[in-house]
């Protein structure tokens, strides 16, 4: 899946 | 990664643990809002289950891990170890009003209609207001210890630290995410009447 939010942020 | 990021990470870090070591060591949760500590609890779980489908990287697997698990250990000591202190009777905002609007609110403005995405959202939004039970505890009591005000200036400050990072990342990556950004000047503007009485009154603060 492409990532749509960035999940590097907390 | 930049410095506001950083900071605003370690802010945060040091907001949750400050609450959980003021309840520790006092053995007391008095003051403290279990309200909003389950919300905070049910916004890191539906935040980070991407822990489960994707690893972006060890410092971003700790941090979250070490919030999750320090929202459910502080969940714990309000309502089971420490229960006889929690003050339930002043708790009295409806999470309800909260959960039910902002779950809605998920499903309608998000960046994706899927399952992960849409929780991803609901969480966002949900933590912008998930103080709102603690401030209202604290404006119904008409006080607040020293120690908690701590808490919530660090937990305030994470938020406008994370602001800055966005403006830094607009400008430096081109990212911006609306979604993130409208939430974080919420969550922001909910602390600017407290960042003014911490300021001013300085620590234990009494309205």
């Amino acid at each position: 899946d492409e990532v749509v939010t960035d999940k590097d942020e907390l | 990664m930049n410095i506001f990021r950083l900071t605003g990470d370690l802010s945060h870090l040091a907001a949750i643990i400050i609450l959980l070591l003021k309840i520790w060591k006092t053995r007391s949760c008095a003051g403290i809002s279990g309200k909003s500590q389950i919300l905070f609890a049910l916004v890191f779980t539906t935040r980070y289950l991407d822990l489960l489908t994707s690893f972006i990287s060890l410092y971003n697997t700790t941090m979250k891990v070490i919030y999750i698990g320090c929202a459910y250990a502080t969940v714990y000591l309000i309502y089971m170890k420490f229960k006889a202190t929690y003050d339930g009777n002043h708790d009295s905002f409806r999470m309800e009003f909260l959960v039910v609007p902002v779950g809605g609110l998920a499903c309608l403005v998000n960046h994706d209609f899927s399952f992960l995405e849409i929780l991803w959202t609901f969480s966002i939004y949900l933590e912008s207001v998930a103080i709102l039970p603690q401030l209202f505890m604290i404006s119904k009591t008409g006080e607040a210890e020293t120690i908690t005000t701590h808490y919530l200036f660090f937990l305030g400050l994470y938020r406008a630290l994370y602001l800055f990072n966005w403006i830094w990342r607009f400008y430096f990556e081109g990212f911006f995410d609306m979604i993130a950004i409208v939430a974080g000047m919420v969550q922001t503007i909910l602390y600017c009447d407290f960042f003014y009485l911490y300021v001013t009154k300085g620590q234990g603060i009494s309205l």
